[in-house]
């Protein structure tokens, strides 16, 4: 969802 | 993970990695701004609070780590290290860059992912590291002797940063079609700040010549 892509760089 | 991103991290780890040789070997700071290393600190921790929350990967979880670390270690270094300090550039770092943190949080408040509170200090962190760069870009400014350690971090710094816009272009493509405001237009505002900074440095480079930036 929203969050895993959001979340998955650095 | 797409061959974009990769590069772009490990431009952001060689940059880190050129910074800490530059202190370590030449046991010298001057011309980095620690008001830059200090708001990379902030950036770091308040976008890494997952570290407890959330696991993505263990490559995620180890450049997290290694990045909150260095940028402690960079800072322990030019605030502390007995003869690191002393070369510190203190009165061309000039910048007042605590004025740039209220901004950047009441923007996280007003424009957060979500409102809860790892989520806004994540848009925070996002919002901080846009405009980290600026003392920095201004201590080289006022710098007349730019060593070339420096001007290659503060341009493998930028070139992280271009990256993960071609990493986005390339993700948005091959992956979800979906919009990602936040990071999106921040750094395109990050980016976008280097442009001068990317010219003077290309410039000198074809001509062979010492990096200076016009005041």
């Amino acid at each position: 969802g929203v969050q895993a892509i959001e979340h998955d760089e650095l | 993970m797409n061959i974009f991103r990769l590069a772009g991290d490990m431009t952001h780890l060689l940059s880190i990695v050129v910074l800490l040789l530059k202190i370590r070997t030449t046991k010298s700071c001057a011309g980095i701004s620690l008001k830059t290393q200090e708001l990379y600190v902030i950036v770091f921790i308040t976008r890494y609070l997952d570290l407890f929350t959330r696991y993505v990967s263990f490559y995620n979880t180890a450049m997290k780590l290694v990045f909150i670390g260095t940028s402690v270690a960079i800072v322990w270094y030019m605030r502390l290290h007995k003869v690191v300090k002393q070369t510190y550039s203190r009165d061309e770092d000039t910048f007042k860059h605590y004025l740039l943190i209220p901004p950047c949080f009441i923007l996280a408040l007003l424009i957060p992912l979500e409102f809860t509170v790892t989520e806004i200090l994540w848009s925070f962190s996002i919002y901080l590291e846009a405009v980290a760069i600026l003392p920095q870009l201004l201590l080289l400014q006022r710098s007349s002797n730019i060593d070339n350690l420096t001007g290659s971090y503060v341009f493998l710094l930028g070139a992280y940063r271009a990256l993960y816009i071609v990493n986005w272009v390339y993700r948005f493509f091959t992956e979800t079609h979906k919009i990602r405001w936040i990071p999106w237009i921040s750094g395109l505002v990050q980016t976008a700040l280097y442009a001068d900074f990317f010219y003077y440095y290309i410039k000198s480079w074809k001509n062979h010549e010492k990096l200076r930036l016009p005041a």
